[in-house]
């Protein structure tokens, strides 16, 4: 997190505010309720109290307006910038502004106004931005639901404010993942068009060859219809597809779109309806089989008669000698395959049929 | 030489980000996109993101000052 210079903050914990106007993207009502809720979500972990004025000045004045609108600090028209709020302060200090230009919703389907509203009022209270990709106070917009405050945040507003006295306990969101964590496990791994994705939590890390620092962002930034926990995922090159796995469904993407008729049961693989979770999957490009691996077995999927191939499932441990753990993810690159377990990564040669080298699981990560 | 036209307007967008949320001085002077000035600003930026910091207006970070955002600036005053 960080705060602004000097750590602006205001004296008194009992602020004021008032919303001059309103959106016309919204029922009135919708309006007082997404900033009510925005600023409970700071006063829930702080001394802080939010009090309504109808007349005159509050400490934080709330209004939407678009291009210049009058603090010679204007905005850009639709998307781009979506609002902005001034540190503590008198004058305009506080105070809030939305973008008019935008579309503002109470659900996911364009910017919505009580996440963009919590973000703001954190910096009337104080907070600059995070550079944690899972905070509020992160800079680009993200459509979440749950709790909004992560530690990073609820860390920085009691920097500030100190904790709220009568603490009605809150579950805040995870930071995000740490890629050298030592004890970093994957969800899941998939090729993506020559780049790689590793699934974590609500993140992926993207690796390109040509770009050393892997790029971490919000999964729901990129494919808001695929569930914020992805079990296995892997890529079928020659439909351009890839197939993520949550649960008992799958979802295909071609690129960034969801493919039509998705999510279906993992079950139309044909896996017994006993089977609740995939754990890891992997394309093996030479022989066109998809391995799915489930708990100490695993089943091959032949992609071109789009059927399970007889005789499985096997058992892991006596088809990859030295691979006796359940795999968290998998990968394939060049005859070998990568098997992720754990805070380990085991290197298996597909010829000699053997694991020829352990890994840190995070070494994949430039770590 | 004139920039063509996408990576000129590539650039404008950059230099805009800059100035707004990274205090790039406006009115750069000589040829705009060789100025350290602007590199030293991407850098900050690409720091900022935990982008690979090149101080070159690369893809990844073209692609993140497309998305939608907070106008507050990131760093400083």
């Amino acid at each position: 997190y960080n705060h602004f210079p000097r750590h602006l903050k205001w004296q008194n914990n009992n602020v004021t505010f008032r919303i001059l106007n309103y959106t016309p993207d919204l029922k009135k009502a919708d309006v007082d309720r997404a900033i009510r809720n925005a600023l409970n979500v700071w006063a829930d972990v702080t001394p802080l109290t939010f009090k309504k004025l109808h007349h005159g000045n509050a400490d934080i004045m709330i209004s939407f307006g678009s291009k210049e609108h009058g603090d010679y600090n204007p905005f850009d028209g639709p998307n781009g910038l979506l609002a902005h709020a001034y540190p503590p302060g008198q004058g305009i200090g506080g105070d809030t502004h939305f973008d008019e230009d935008e579309q503002w919703t109470k659900d996911s389907s364009a910017y919505n106004l009580f996440i963009v509203a919590a973000h703001e009022l954190g910096h009337a209270l104080g907070m600059s931005h995070s550079s944690d990709p899972g905070a509020l106070m992160y800079p680009v917009y993200s459509y979440a639901t749950g709790y909004p405050l992560t530690e990073d945040d609820i860390e920085g507003i009691q920097a500030l404010y100190g904790p709220n006295p009568n603490a009605r306990k809150v579950k805040p969101k995870p930071d995000a993942p740490n890629k050298c964590d030592p004890k970093l496990t994957f969800d899941a791994v998939t090729e993506l068009r020559g780049e790689t994705i590793i699934f974590k939590d609500r993140f992926y890390w993207r690796l390109h060859p040509q770009m050393p620092e892997p790029e971490q962002t919000l999964i729901k930034s990129t494919w808001p219809s695929i569930p914020n926990k992805v079990d296995a995922a892997y890529e079928n090159p020659e439909k351009d597809l890839v197939i993520i796995f949550s649960g008992i469904r799958m979802w295909a993407l071609n690129g960034y779109n969801l493919v039509d008729g998705y999510p279906k049961y993992i079950h139309k693989l044909g896996l017994p309806k006993s089977i609740r979770k995939i754990d890891a999957a992997v394309h093996i490009k030479d022989t066109g089989k998809t391995l799915l691996f489930t708990d100490e077995d695993y089943w091959s999927y032949d992609e071109a008669a789009g059927s399970m191939d007889s005789g499985y499932p096997r058992s892991i441990e006596d088809d990859f000698p030295g691979m006796d753990d359940e795999i968290d993810a998998a990968a394939y690159h060049y005859g070998y395959l990568y098997f992720f377990h754990e805070h380990i990564q085991y290197e298996y040669s597909y010829t000699s049929r053997k694991v020829i080298r352990i890994l840190r699981t995070n070494s994949i990560l430039n770590c | 030489l004139p920039l063509p036209s996408e990576n000129r307007d590539n650039y404008l967008l950059a230099e805009k980000y800059l100035r707004r949320l990274y205090g790039l001085p406006a009115g750069l002077q000589g040829r705009h996109s060789s100025s350290s000035a602007f590199q030293t600003k991407i850098k900050e930026m690409q720091r900022f993101f935990n982008l690979k910091v090149t101080g070159n207006l690369d893809d990844n970070t073209l692609e993140l000052m497309k998305q939608a955002r907070c106008g507050v600036p990131d760093i400083g005053e």
